[in-house]
């Protein structure tokens, strides 16, 4: 939820952004806009599927619900449209109406239908009142409804048949849209495969033929949904990288989620937090092998990736520190490898360095600073260096002090302990 | 401390060793 929030606030931030150079008519920002919208729009679409499928598993009944919310939220053109129609000064005679109702059906948004059906003039004749007590009766499971899933598909079936009973009696004869919203609700594939252009993409065909056929879908039956959407679709679309890592996300086959996302994104940060969320919220329900590895390997691939960049090291040493045993060492060799520019770099160095126990690091840094500062003439900073790694020399010179031949005179020897009581007090 | 106390007993050492050797 944290990691969609931050998503949803960068999609308002380059809205905001877009809008703001749209008045001031730049056109090269405009189009790298449009491109991090999309990738964000993908991130948050993949993520929040990943989250209903994989990790916020309810009830199986509930999973329509859940899938339903997935493309209403993805899919607000209707809701725009609705607007405008209603404000129009005959919405019943507005071009977009009937694909208003329709649109609303298909996304189970059936409060919105009733509210366009109602702005309708004949509002109050037989048909229309049919079929809104249709569109008001529809059951919707919920979980805790206190209904149980047999008792709802029991209420479910119920109410088809009555749709189709009425369909057949020729309650909306006079009407061809109402006919058409009848069938829907009666979940006539043809009727709802007419509409594909409402929906755009197999998924929302997939859910919106879900939700009048099978409303107590359970995750096992996405599988062959999806394929059957797809080929419902197959003229009108072209299976994109997006479609593929949904897919595998249907299929419920949460590697091949992995694999494909590497392919959608542009940067490896997206699989990665996927891959440690995923590790972290779904691991614990079954045997799993696999995952522990992989999260590992793709952190340590980010953190390498962001160990390389002039101002992002620092998060890379905070990624390195969830990598167990070869995170340590990365971060360790990233610290010693990093270009020292300047003195607070140097300290932000020694920081992180000392908060880990790189007491190696720490020493080589003090040591290239006070070099530094020695030849630059900077003797007060060669100093204040040297004063920092001054023990560690001393434990380097052991050697030398317990040679059998003294190596080092008795004169030195005073000036060394004189310097060892100064340090330690 | 441990380091400091082995530093500190090198150099006793090396200072008993250097004045002998200095006579």
């Amino acid at each position: 939820g944290h990691c969609r929030s931050i998503i949803q606030a960068c999609q308002q931030d380059t809205e905001n952004l877009q809008q703001v150079n749209e008045n001031e008519k730049q056109n090269e920002t405009q189009e790298d806009l449009v491109i991090l919208q999309d990738i964000l729009y993908k991130m948050e679409l993949i993520l929040s599927l990943v989250e209903l499928l994989f990790i916020d598993t309810m009830s199986d009944g509930h999973l329509l619900n859940q899938l339903v919310k997935w493309i209403q939220l993805h899919f607000p053109q209707h809701d725009r449209k609705k607007e405008v129609v209603l404000q129009s000064d005959r919405p019943h005679l507005h071009p977009d109406y009937w694909n208003t109702v329709y649109g609303s059906v298909l996304q189970g948004k059936l409060d919105d239908a009733r509210l366009m059906l109602s702005n309708h003039p004949s509002a109050d004749t037989d048909p229309f009142l049919s079929i809104d007590e249709l569109l008001r009766k529809m059951p919707f499971f919920q979980v805790y409804g206190g209904v149980s899933i047999g008792d709802f598909e029991a209420r479910w079936q119920h109410w088809q048949s009555e749709c189709e009973r009425r369909l057949e009696e020729g309650h909306f004869a006079n009407s061809h849209s109402l006919q058409t919203i009848c069938k829907i609700l009666c979940g006539d594939l043809e009727t709802i495969s007419k509409l594909m252009n409402l929906m755009d993409t197999w998924y929302h065909l997939m859910v919106s033929t879900l939700l009048f056929t099978k409303p107590t879908v359970k995750l096992f039956h996405l599988s062959n949904a999806s394929q059957d959407a797809i080929v419902r679709m197959q003229d009108q679309q072209v299976i994109t990288a997006l479609d593929h890592v949904l897919l595998a996300a249907m299929e419920a086959d949460m590697y091949q989620v992995i694999k494909e996302c590497q392919q959608v994104m542009d940067n490896p940060w997206f699989t990665t937090h996927l891959t440690d969320l995923l590790y972290h919220t779904v691991q614990h329900k079954g045997k799993n092998q696999i995952l522990p590895p992989l999260r590992e390997y793709l952190l340590l691939d980010y953190a390498e990736m962001l160990a390389g960049h002039s101002s992002l090291w620092q998060v890379a040493i905070l990624y390195l520190d969830h990598c167990g045993p070869r995170g340590v060492a990365m971060a360790q060799e990233a610290l010693q490898r990093l270009p020292i520019t300047s003195d607070r770099c140097a300290q932000k160095i020694i920081q992180m360095a000392s908060e880990r126990e790189f007491e190696g690091v720490v020493v080589s840094v003090c040591r290239v600073m006070g070099r530094r500062a020695l030849s630059q003439g900077r003797l007060g900073a060669a100093i204040w260096w040297g004063v920092r790694f001054w023990p560690v020399l001393l434990l380097d010179a052991l050697p030398l002090l317990k040679a059998k031949e003294p190596v080092i005179s008795s004169e030195q020897t005073y000036e060394l302990m004189y310097i060892l009581d100064t340090l330690t007090n | 401390l441990d380091k400091e106390k082995e530093i500190r007993v090198a150099l006793t050492h090396n200072l008993a060793q250097a004045i002998i050797q200095e006579g």
